[in-house]
């Protein structure tokens, strides 16, 4: 970074792009360099201890992630987010991992709008092999996530992930939508579902914010999934919306296979934010 | 309102009948908070300011207009001029079949893109169209392009899982051996770091040498657009820009990072995910976006 020094303007300014570059907003990189002010008191410091306070400076924005525990038997996780975010491959992956930790889990192919969503979703159940409850095309999504609930229960499963259309979030029918399929859902119990895991794109700017934002007002998000963080983008667009709502990041989608998903480590991602 | 904002600094300056280094500087600091939150590349922003900045400076204030106006005319016309100026649709001539490749990172809106140009193009300018299925890696990708030609009543070319470069080619001949005077090829979303994606689209390139090539971009894209959009086109030399999901509330910055790295011209943004979701560019309407 810079050596030793003061914390000169241009220095200040320097590392405002580099946070500005991590889609970090303008308002959380200022609130950053603020606290870094204050620390540094006007003396010299060295890179080190620059890197060092703006992690910790960020690593206060966002809530730790929950260690995950079942809420339920079905545990229900719904997967929302709008188009092309990555729900669908994030489904295949979850089920593979709790597959994997020996646990019985069913997928339901709530998007039943998108073309070829359903065989998409079927692909997945089919290569981790677990159940899938899917309608016809056209079919009324809430119906597919009761029926599913109620299988899965019958089934004496452990997981249940339900996948949903892609919505943008100043769509109201959409909304509406989601809205309802939740209504329906909690006809079975209230608090379903047990989780609800909002999927933002890692590209995404500013506007995962109000993607947060619209989201959160129709149900209420457990956890973020931030996607495609195997490429060049940083995904720090999401920190604002970790602290407005208190929402933690739960995964980090790192790629298009089974395995290309990780449990969200805050410190491991600070650390890559100022590498 | 920017323009009211503009005004604002305006005032606070009184008596000014002419911009100065001084009342066009606070406002350039105005413009790039508002670029910055609209997504504009930080680099791009910084070109941009240092551009209008010299344009600004001296800039007569005719006496209908105040200063703020004058101010706010700049920079709308330059974010106008720097995203192309007005709208234009490429010519989509030349000998048949016209070859189109679809391009960009994963899930921009590609497959639905190629739905939404075939339907235009078949309405606008009576092609017979063909969609070619190259995407071999994503779970029922086919079947997603299959679903979207028969409800259009356009065929689609596919050889289920094989090697995307002979699908291009077969899908070329079949289109000439059947009467279709346009092709237009679906690929599969990469990242413009994976070289063996990246190489894989050149030799599709090589082997079929499409007059058009779209990079699909999402407009929710945040700072690394511009990155992402040079590395296409430095490695692809892509023709043109679709800009996916305008029907979303993401002010599209990414828009002028694009335009501003690669020269290449935003061709069509995509409004819905209906086929008929498609509009040519306007770029004073997408500045008056970006502005907010
Ligand atoms: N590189 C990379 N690609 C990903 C990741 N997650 C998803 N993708 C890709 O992103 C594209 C879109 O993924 P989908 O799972 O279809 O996204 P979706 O949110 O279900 O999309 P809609 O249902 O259409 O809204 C696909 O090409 C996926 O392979 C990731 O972590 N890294
Ligand atoms: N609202 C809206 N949704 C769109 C638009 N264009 C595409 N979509 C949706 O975005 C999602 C992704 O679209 P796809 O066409 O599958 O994207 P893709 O680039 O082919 O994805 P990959 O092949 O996985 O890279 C789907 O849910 C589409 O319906 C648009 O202009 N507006
Ligand atoms: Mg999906
Ligand atoms: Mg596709």
């Amino acid at each position: 970074a810079f050596g030793k020094g003061k914390l000169t303007e241009q220095v200040i300014e320097n590392i405002e792009e580099k946070l500005l570059a991590a889609d970090i907003s303008m308002e959380v990189a200022s609130h950053i360099m603020d606290e870094v002010r204050v620390k540094a008191k006007g003396e010299e410091i060295d890179s080190m201890q620059l890197l060092a306070w703006m992690a910790e400076s960020t690593r206060n924005l966002m809530p730790v992630t929950p260690v995950w525990t079942a809420k339920g038997k079905p545990h229900v996780i719904l997967m929302i987010g709008v188009n092309g975010a990555g729900k669908t491959t994030t489904i295949g992956k979850l089920a593979h991992h709790y597959k994997a930790k020996g646990l019985s889990v069913m997928v339901a192919a709530g998007d039943t709008f998108r073309a070829g969503a359903i065989a998409q979703l079927e692909k997945w159940a089919q290569r981790v092999e677990v159940d899938i409850i899917k309608h016809q095309e056209g079919a009324d999504a809430a119906s597919v996530a009761f029926d599913a609930y109620a299988a899965a229960k019958a089934r004496n499963l452990d997981i249940l992930i339900i996948d949903t259309a892609g919505r943008l979030h100043n769509k109201g029918h959409l909304m509406e939508e989601l809205r309802k399929l939740v209504r329906v859902l909690r006809k079975h119990d209230e608090v379903l579902p047990h989780e609800c895991l909002l999927v933002v794109d890692g590209n995404t700017g500013q506007n995962a914010i109000q993607q947060g934002q619209g989201f959160n007002a129709i149900v209420k998000l457990d956890g973020l999934v931030v996607t495609k963080l195997d490429g060049t983008a940083k995904g720090g667009s999401i920190i604002p919306l970790c602290r407005e709502f208190g929402i933690p990041v739960c995964w980090v989608g790192v790629g298009e296979d089974l395995d290309d998903l990780i449990r969200f480590d805050r410190d491991e991602y600070v650390q890559g934010l100022f590498l | 309102q920017l323009s009211d904002k503009l005004e604002g600094i305006f005032k606070r300056l009184r008596g000014q009948s002419q911009l100065t280094e001084e009342n066009v500087s606070e406002t350039l600091r105005e413009i790039r908070v508002v670029l910055l939150s609209a997504d504009v590349n930080f680099k791009t922003t910084k070109e941009f300011i240092n551009a209008v900045k010299e344009k600004a400076i001296g800039a007569e204030v005719l006496t209908s207009l105040s200063p703020g106006q004058v101010m706010v005319k700049v920079i709308h016309d330059e974010l106008v001029a720097l995203l192309g100026g007005q709208a234009e649709e490429p010519a989509f001539q030349g000998s048949p079949p016209f070859q189109i490749l679809m391009m960009g990172l994963q899930g921009s809106g590609k497959t639905t893109a190629c739905g939404k140009l075939a339907l235009h193009l078949r309405n606008t300018r009576k092609k017979n169209p063909l969609l070619v299925a190259c995407d071999v890696y994503r779970p029922a990708a086919i079947d997603q392009l299959k679903t979207i030609g028969k409800s259009l009543g356009i065929p689609v070319y596919d050889e289920g899982l094989g090697d995307p470069v002979k699908i291009s080619e077969n899908g070329r001949k079949f289109a000439r051996d059947n009467g279709h005077d346009l092709v237009i090829y679906d690929t599969a979303g990469r990242l413009q770091m994976d070289d063996e994606l990246m190489r894989e689209l050149e030799r599709i390139i090589e082997s079929v040498k499409p007059q058009e090539k779209f990079f699909v971009a999402d407009a929710m894209t945040g700072q690394e657009a511009v990155n992402v959009a040079k590395t296409f086109n430095d490695r692809l030399d892509f023709t043109g820009v679709i800009l996916t999901k305008m029907d979303g509330d993401a002010r599209g910055g990414a828009a002028l990072s694009i335009k501003s790295i690669t020269g290449k011209p935003i061709r069509y943004v995509g409004t819905g995910e209906k086929p008929d979701a498609l509009e040519v560019f306007y770029p004073d309407r997408m500045v008056s976006r970006i502005l907010g």
